[in-house]
């Protein structure tokens, strides 16, 4: 059975939403 | 100690008092104080100041400030509360307070939605949620068919519209992210607890000295 992602699950994996790399040195 | 240059950087980046910050957002004083040396730094990255340009933190987030990403825009877009093209000294803290350990889940929920909320309509559109999943595609070099993408933005609006009226509200929003907590995920970042062990050079700036 095909699984079919859930779309906000996908977009949450952006790089423009994950902020911790604001805090590289 | 520094005190003259400190001061003077202050000004410059529209600081705010650090007591009054702390007492509206997750942070204590000393983080604040801590947020400050990184928010030195990265409003500092291109062009010196003391407030934070898009480019500056796209070049934060990419290494790359020429990066155009939707979901930083976004991000930048609610930091930015006084919609003026900079993130401000204490837009930074309030905004940042969102994505602390301690702050409360419901005020993770509601940030995600505006995120989400493209157009600012109160209702995350089914063409929002199909133009996000375009770009994370685009992003990450993921070729889907268009057929795919129909299902899989069908598929999570059968699942999180539960009034089946073609958008999510605040309130299915909600519920949707309950039973799917991993969405908010990205809205906490651990690292916050530990900032002023990862800038203690707030130390030499304190306000205690002055």
């Amino acid at each position: 059975r095909p699984v079919i992602m859930n779309a906000f699950e996908l977009i949450s994996t952006s790089q423009g939403l994950n902020l911790s790399n604001l805090f590289e040195k | 100690m520094g005190c003259y240059y400190s001061k003077r950087a202050r000004q410059e980046s529209g600081y705010e008092d650090p007591t009054t910050l702390a007492s509206e957002t997750s942070f204590t004083v000393n983080e604040v104080e801590a947020l400050f040396e990184l928010f030195k730094k990265l409003s500092s990255s291109i062009i010196d100041d003391g407030l934070i340009h898009k480019e500056e933190f796209q070049l934060a987030l990419f290494r790359n400030s020429n990066k155009k990403n939707l979901f930083a825009d976004r991000v930048f877009d609610l930091f930015d509360v006084k919609r003026n093209g900079v993130i401000e000294f204490g837009e930074f803290v309030r905004s940042l307070s969102v994505f602390h350990p301690n702050t409360p889940e419901i005020d993770k929920i509601s940030f995600a939605f505006r995120l989400y909320d493209l157009r600012q309509t109160g209702f995350i559109e089914r063409e929002e949620l199909k133009e996000m999943v375009l770009a994370l595609l685009n992003e990450s070099d993921l070729v889907l068919s268009d057929d795919v993408v129909e299902t899989i933005v069908d598929k999570t609006f059968v699942d999180a519209d539960s009034k089946g009226d073609g958008k999510i509200d605040p309130e299915e929003w909600k519920e949707f992210v309950a039973r799917n907590p991993s969405l908010i995920k990205i809205m906490t970042l651990p690292y916050l607890k530990d900032i002023t062990l990862a800038f203690p050079s707030f130390v030499l700036n304190s306000e205690v000295e002055d």
